[in-house]
């Protein structure tokens, strides 16, 4: 459902079109073509041709997600990183890591907290 | 308040590393801000272990005994804190190396390098966060990590972004108007310090819009702590 592409997304987009070609769907060239590219710069290799076809769909996904973050966020540049064949649930249990607080951590009269500092003059 | 700051120009940062596939960002947020505050303590940059965090620490939450850190599955960096209290401190990364997984404990308490005397939680307010930045060293922060998978670099100011925190690393720094490549609008952000190696984002770094027009972005400002280091003469 993330990858649902809205009406924005027939804008053009200079950012990303560095690396998507140009257009709104991903040809299947072009996907093979940057994802070659990937493989090489990212030293990427899969087990069977079953597993690289999956890796590729998925790094394709993350081609329309990284264009629609450069929509949502027009101040950086998003594109193709090192984590552009996993899907965001692998990448948010492998390389986050963040426990959530128990409630009481959360609602405060927490013990360490800090004294306000001065931040005039 | 200085209009810009940045640690890594005094010192107190020491290099980006990669915590590979492991959910022990926690542990490399928590061994930053002792990295710096261990820096002001002493004048000393030590880099130190977040394998000892990962095999050694599963200390609970005070008030629910069953959050606790737990090596790769994830971690809080107060808890992190408190742990670290008790043990007695952190030992530096060339004793106690970082492997990526979860291993048994051996922690040698004569190899103790930075130890923790205390540390704090910061209000949700971004001068208070600044100040004791620039007061303590580099913080130990949260962040919901939605954007970060495609980040490659510039200032990062998502118009929607939740605020669930999911990720930990480390506030060294922040800028007054940075600009982004083709937009040129210019925005006052933070420096972040991440884990994921030098290839990443800017060279391991992750920049994210604050100010007055942007509070809290993502999540940024809501779990914000500092810690304060003893200075431990190595046996």
């Amino acid at each position: 459902a993330a990858l649902s592409s809205s009406a924005a997304e027939g804008e053009e987009d200079p950012l990303i079109e560095q690396v998507v070609g140009g257009g709104d769907e991903l040809g299947e060239l072009d996907a093979e073509a940057h994802f070659a590219s990937f493989e090489r710069r990212f030293g990427r290799t899969y087990r069977d041709a079953g597993e690289r076809a999956y890796r590729m769909s998925v790094f394709a996904a993350n081609l329309r997600r990284a264009r629609r973050h450069q929509r949502l966020d027009p101040t950086a540049t998003h594109g193709v990183t090192k984590f552009s064949d996993l899907t965001p649930g692998e990448f948010r249990d492998r390389f986050l890591g963040l426990r959530r607080p128990s409630l009481e951590g959360l609602v405060g009269g927490e013990p360490h907290e800090a004294p306000i500092l001065p931040t005039d003059g | 308040l200085p209009d810009d700051f940045d640690w890594r120009e005094r010192g107190a940062v020491g290099p980006v590393k990669d915590q590979g596939s492991c959910g022990s960002c926690w542990s490399f947020s928590t061994s930053g801000a002792l990295e710096g505050a261990h820096f002001l303590a002493t004048g000393k940059l030590e880099v130190l272990s977040e394998q000892q965090m990962v095999d050694c620490d599963h200390e609970c939450d005070a008030s629910e005994s069953r959050a606790c850190d737990s090596g790769c599955n994830g971690g809080l960096m107060t808890t992190a804190f408190s742990y670290l209290m008790k043990s007695g401190g952190l030992q530096s990364e060339k004793d106690y190396p970082y492997a990526g997984r979860e291993n048994t404990c051996k922690f040698d308490k004569s190899k103790i390098v930075a130890q923790v005397k205390n540390f704090s939680v910061i209000s949700v307010n971004e001068d208070q966060i600044a100040a004791n930045l620039v007061k303590h060293g580099p913080l130990a922060i949260a962040i919901n990590a939605a954007y970060m998978q495609t980040y490659i670099g510039g200032v990062s100011c998502p118009f929607i972004c939740g605020r669930h925190l999911d990720h930990g690393v480390l506030l060294v720094g922040y800028g007054s108007a940075g600009y982004a490549p083709i937009r040129f609008k210019e925005k006052p952000y933070w420096i972040i310090k991440n884990s994921w190696g030098e290839n990443w984002g800017e060279k391991g770094y992750y920049k994210i819009c604050r100010g007055p027009h942007d509070k809290n972005k993502c999540g940024v400002d809501s779990m914000v702590s500092s810690v304060t280091a003893i200075h431990t003469s190595k046996k």
